[in-house]
C-alpha cells in the first residue's frame, strides 16, 4: 500500500492564540491547507517527492503570509534577501541558493542548482545569473515588498535607537517581531 | 521560513526549505535554511527534515542531519530522534524553533520548542491536519 505523505511548516516562534485574530488564523490555515492539497495532488498522481515539495513550497513562497518569497522580511539595508534548499533522499543530491533578491521562487532555482549544475550552494549575483541562464522567473526586487514587513523593520530600528538612547530599557517585542521570521530569527 | 518533506509512492523522500531570513540582518548573514544538514536534509534510509528557527543554533547543532544520524547510528524512531534534537539538544544550547521530519514508512514528527509553529500534514488516504499552537 502506498504511504505517500506530505508534511509542511510555515515558521515557528511566539505564536499564541492571544496574539492571533480569528481572521488571521483562518488565513494561515487556509493557505497551509492549500499548500498541502497542491503537494498531495502531485503525490496522488504518482509524482515524485521532489515535485511535491517544490510545488508545495512555491504556494507558500507566493503568499505574503510567510517569510519566504513574497512575504520575505527586510534586511537592515531595506532589501529582501532569500535563501532556499532542496535535497533528494534517493540520490543524496542537494541544491541551495542564498542571498538572492530577484528570483521569484527560490526553491525552484535551488532545484536547478541540484539538477543542472555540479554545485550544491550558490550565492548572490552568481546564483541570480545562474537562475536567469536556466530560465527561472526573475522579478524586480520590489515584487517582494510588503508593507507589514517593511513596518516591522522600521519598528525594530526604532527600538534599537530607543535602546541606545535609554540603555536600561530593553524594549518589548510584539508577536510579529518575536516570531522567528520576525526580528531575531531566520 | 517555510518547509516541506514528502514521501512518494516509490518510497523516495525529499526535503525543501525556503526563507527570507532574519529581519534587520546585516553583513550578508546566512541562516540554516540553505545549509544542507542544518536546515534541510533527506536520505531514503532514514528521514527527510526541514527546520525553522534561530538559524545560528541550528547550524551549530547540525540539526537536520543529526536527526537522520540518530536514526542511522542509534536506531531511534523519527519521533525519538526529532525530539532528542529539538526538545533536548537545542533547548540545552538555547536554540528556539522546530522541525518537520518524515521517515521512509510515512511516520511523522513535528516537534518545536517555541510557543507555536505553523505546521500540517496529509496522509495517503487524504486525511490532513493543520496546527499552529502547542
Amino acid at each position: 500500500m502506498s504511504r505517500i505523505t506530505l508534511v509542511i511548516h510555515g515558521g515557528a516562534g511566539t505564536i499564541t492564540r492571544k496574539s492571533m485574530t480569528p481572521e488571521k488564523e483562518k488565513a494561515y490555515k487556509d493557505k497551509l491547507n492549500e499548500a498541502l492539497q497542491v503537494g498531495y495532488a502531485v503525490l496522488k498522481k504518482g509524482g515524485s517527492s521532489l515535485d511535491a515539495v517544490e510545488a508545495t513550497i512555491r504556494i507558500m513562497e507566493d503568499s505574503p503570509l510567510f517569510n519566504a518569497g513574497k512575504g520575505a522580511v527586510f534586511t537592515n539595508a531595506g532589501k529582501n534577501e532569500l535563501d532556499a534548499s532542496i535535497m533528494d533522499g534517493k540520490t543524496l543530491k542537494a541544491g541551495a541558493i542564498a542571498g538572492v533578491t530577484t528570483i521569484k521562487n527560490p526553491i525552484s532555482t535551488a532545484r536547478m542548482v541540484m539538477e543542472k549544475s555540479e554545485h550544491v550552494l550558490m550565492t548572490g549575483k552568481g546564483a541570480e545569473q545562474f537562475a536567469k541562464e536556466k530560465g527561472a522567473e526573475i522579478v524586480d526586487p520590489s515584487y517582494f515588498y510588503t508593507e507589514q514587513r517593511y513596518q516591522q523593520l522600521q519598528k525594530i530600528k526604532q527600538e534599537e535607537k530607543t535602546q541606545l538612547d535609554h540603555s536600561e530599557d530593553k524594549g518589548s517585542l510584539d508577536e510579529e517581531q518575536s516570531i522567528f521570521e520576525g526580528k531575531k530569527f531566520g | 521560513t517555510v518547509g516541506a518533506v514528502a514521501l512518494d509512492q516509490f518510497g523516495n523522500l525529499a526535503a525543501a526549505t525556503s526563507t527570507g531570513g532574519m529581519t534587520n540582518k546585516r553583513y550578508g548573514r546566512v541562516g540554516d535554511s540553505p545549509i544542507i544538514g542544518a536546515g534541510t536534509y533527506a536520505d531514503n534510509q532514514t528521514c527527510a527534515v526541514s527546520a525553522t528557527g534561530h538559524g545560528e543554533y541550528f547550524i551549530r547543532a547540525v540539526v537536520a542531519y543529526d536527526v537522520a544520524a540518530l536514526m542511522a547510528y542509534k536506531g531511534l524512531s523519527v519521533k525519538e530522534a526529532a525530539d532528542e534534537v529539538v526538545m533536548k539538544k537545542l533547548v540545552k544550547m538555547g536554540g528556539e524553533g522546530g522541525i518537520i521530519a518524515l521517515d521512509k514508512n510515512g511516520n511523522i514528527a513535528m516537534p518545536f520548542n517555541s510557543e507555536g509553529m505553523y505546521r500540517g500534514y496529509i496522509k495517503a488516504d487524504g486525511t490532513s491536519e493543520v496546527l499552529i499552537y502547542k
